[in-house]
């Protein structure tokens, strides 16, 4: 999911 | 990924088709802030440099080759390009855009989700975006007149934050611990520096008349 940091978005 | 998210991405893979239609049709620049298009080329650099370290999905990399690939041929085509440079109002953008890199990337330094380097520089893309439209106004507002593409650009430039607003508050909604608070913030501002130009845009599309920014 999104809290670990890892940037899904553009 | 949700509806706003994709309509989010290609509301601003629109903008950045209606910019490259008006420079390759009309190879013209006039109305075009090169600044702002710098701003755009230093947002997407310093955003994607996981571009090769996370693999994400086969969508968000080539969004992201797009994007940095786009945005560094239009600052290419406004500044080398024969034909268009010479159509550029060099003595209209005149707004301070080194300011605004400073000020943002000083604020990444202090609110930022990790102090690493990959952290800052993505709060730092992330305030810049936000203001990056300010010389683009600025110009917009001194030039008088806005050419058609060009306030359609601006439009489609502001509707795809608008949109990922929409995104944030649906993955609020249905993601159990997502929290971005950063990027929604800045988004949230970043909107509403358009505000004002979405007023005089509707004004002009109502009454059907040239799209004129009060100087």
């Amino acid at each position: 999911n999104a809290n670990n940091g890892i940037k899904d978005e553009l | 990924m949700n509806i706003f998210r994709l309509a989010g991405d290609m509301t601003h893979l629109l903008s950045i088709i209606v910019l490259l239609l008006k420079i390759y049709a009309t190879k013209s620049c006039s109305g075009i802030s090169l600044k702002t298009q710098e701003l755009y080329a230093l947002v997407f650099l310093a955003r994607y440099l996981d571009l090769f370290t996370d693999f994400i999905s086969v969508y968000n990399t080539i969004m992201k080759v797009v994007f940095i690939a786009s945005s560094l041929a239009i600052v290419w085509c406004m500044r080398l390009h024969p034909l268009v440079k010479r159509s550029y109002d060099k003595e209209l953008d005149t707004f301070r855009h080194y300011f605004l890199i400073g000020g943002t990337f000083v604020l990444a330094l202090v609110l930022n989700e990790k102090f690493t380097l990959q952290e800052i520089l993505w709060a730092f893309s992330i305030y810049l975006e936000a203001v990056a439209i300010l010389p683009q106004l600025v110009l917009l507002q001194r030039s008088g007149n806005v050419d058609n593409l060009t306030g359609q650009y601006v439009f489609f430039l502001g509707a795809y934050r608008a949109f990922y607003i929409l995104n944030w508050i649906y993955r609020y909604l249905t993601e159990p611990r997502f929290t971005r608070w950063i990027a929604c913030v800045s988004g949230i501002v970043q909107t509403g520096i358009y505000a004002d130009f979405f007023y005089y845009y509707f004004i002009s599309w109502k009454n059907n008349s040239k799209l004129k920014l009060p100087a």
